[in-house]
């Protein structure tokens, strides 16, 4: 028997949201810790993890561990028919092909519950190695979407350069050029909107900017976003999910034939 | 020229 019920419905609405373009289907994982999902895009270019740890459910039973599978599309628009501020309650019993997605509106007044179909998904988890990573940059989720959203208007592929100097953002194109440099700048009124740079060593690595896009779709789950990058590493692009978790995608980069 | 390179050449199934 699985319960879980998430006061703001709307964190798991914008989880789906930003997740649904990327990958088809997915097995979500239930356990005592949490509920979590770990799925590459189907070109097994990027893979998405998430996180929503069990104490930041109001009710969370988990008897035994369960592993559904789900079309993301699917349960996309199950969840958009949830109002922004309904409560979200997630069941199903042991051994059942349905999961259940009970929406209850703040005053009570309005009660939906939605049944869908559940699917076998032969997927393995990925062992993803502990790393150090050389350069770790934490800026506003906004400016990166903004960033990632201006450059692909020029090019396909985003050049990610830290140095003492800061993070530059680079592409290429048809009609021209474009570099972003963004300084570390810590001296601002609110925490949210700093940039801060960690850097052990300087770091330039390539990645499809139609990637980095989809991963922007995350952007209001957090006000900050972390870039945390490694030459031969896929870079890891997080953004916390408040008090629960988080949502971290990661892109392998491009490299030179 | 540039290739894309897969995940799974970072991360292992198990």
């Amino acid at each position: 028997m699985l319960e879980l019920r998430l006061v703001q419905g709307s964190l798991l609405k914008k989880v789906l949201e930003s997740i649904k373009d990327l990958v088809n289907d997915a097995n979500f994982d239930c356990s005592s810790s949490g509920f979590s999902l770990q799925a590459m895009d189907s070109s097994h270019v990027a893979l998405v993890a998430l996180l929503l740890r069990s104490e930041g459910f109001e009710h969370y039973r988990c008897d035994r561990n369960m592993s559904m599978g789900m079309n993301l599309g699917n349960m996309s628009k199950m969840l958009r028919c949830a109002g922004n501020d309904d409560i979200i309650t997630i069941k199903a019993d042991d051994g059942s092909d349905t999961v259940t997605f009970m929406f209850e509106s703040p005053t009570q007044d309005k009660i939906s519950d939605f049944e869908m179909k559940l699917m076998d998904i032969d997927s393995e988890h990925l062992g993803i190695p502990e790393a150090e990573y050389q350069s770790i940059v934490t800026m506003p989720s906004a400016e990166f979407a903004r960033i990632c959203k201006d450059l692909s208007g020029i090019g396909d592929t985003v050049v990610i350069s830290v140095t003492k100097e800061g993070v530059k953002f680079s592409t290429r194109g048809d009609i021209g050029t474009a570099n972003i440099v963004c300084r570390q700048n810590t001296t601002v009124d609110k925490p949210e909107e700093a940039t801060v740079i960690n850097m052990s060593e300087p770091v330039s690595l390539t990645f499809a900017l139609r990637y980095m896009n989809s991963f922007t779709k995350a952007t209001t789950l957090s006000n900050t976003v972390t870039i945390s990058l490694s030459s031969e590493l896929p870079v890891v692009v997080e953004y916390k999910i408040a008090e629960m978790g988080y949502i971290r995608f990661y892109l392998a980069p491009k490299i030179e034939e | 020229m540039q290739r894309q390179q897969s995940i799974l050449s970072f991360f292992k199934k198990p």
